[in-house]
């Protein structure tokens, strides 16, 4: 069988889909200042499966950690129009599960463009394998 | 804002895959 780590090499989601290779690519992201882009992407999808009853705070508790900050890593990454559409969602309550979606695909196309193939570079990969 | 900490900790791990 192929091992996990040349598995990691095909794509983002192979990587992501490793409890392994999540570790160490998370260990990588926060070497580079980029730990934030890995937690928020996991926070779009486990904010698609929580309970209605979780919800408001969560959303209010995503929005404020990772895209309100206009300097932060995330916000940085994520068109205006996202951001202002996600701050509408927030303010008038409209929580609807996939209104991270579009967010969280920004963020992942970044990773896929940058920080994922500097990984596949990066000395914490090469040492791994 | 602890207890939104760890809300959204507990959401992030929510998503990740579980151990095979």
């Amino acid at each position: 069988p192929t091992p996990p780590y040349l598995k990691w090499a095909e794509s983002l989601h192979s990587l992501l889909d490793d409890q392994e290779g999540i570790q160490l690519f998370r260990g990588f992201l926060r070497q580079e200042g980029c730990g934030d882009q890995l937690d928020f992407w996991f926070a779009c999808s486990g904010f698609r499966k929580s309970s209605q009853e979780k919800r408001p705070k969560l959303a209010k508790a995503i929005y404020r950690k990772y895209i309100q900050d206009s300097n932060g890593i995330v916000s940085r990454q994520i068109k205006p129009a996202t951001k202002s559409f996600i701050r509408d969602c927030v303010v008038r309550l409209h929580l609807d599960p996939a209104m991270f979606q579009q967010a969280q695909t920004e963020i992942q196309s970044t990773m896929e463009e940058n920080t994922y193939p500097l990984f596949l570079k990066s000395d914490s990969y090469l040492e791994y394998t | 804002i602890d207890s939104e900490d760890d809300l959204l900790q507990e959401c992030i791990s929510s998503a990740m895959p579980k151990k095979k």
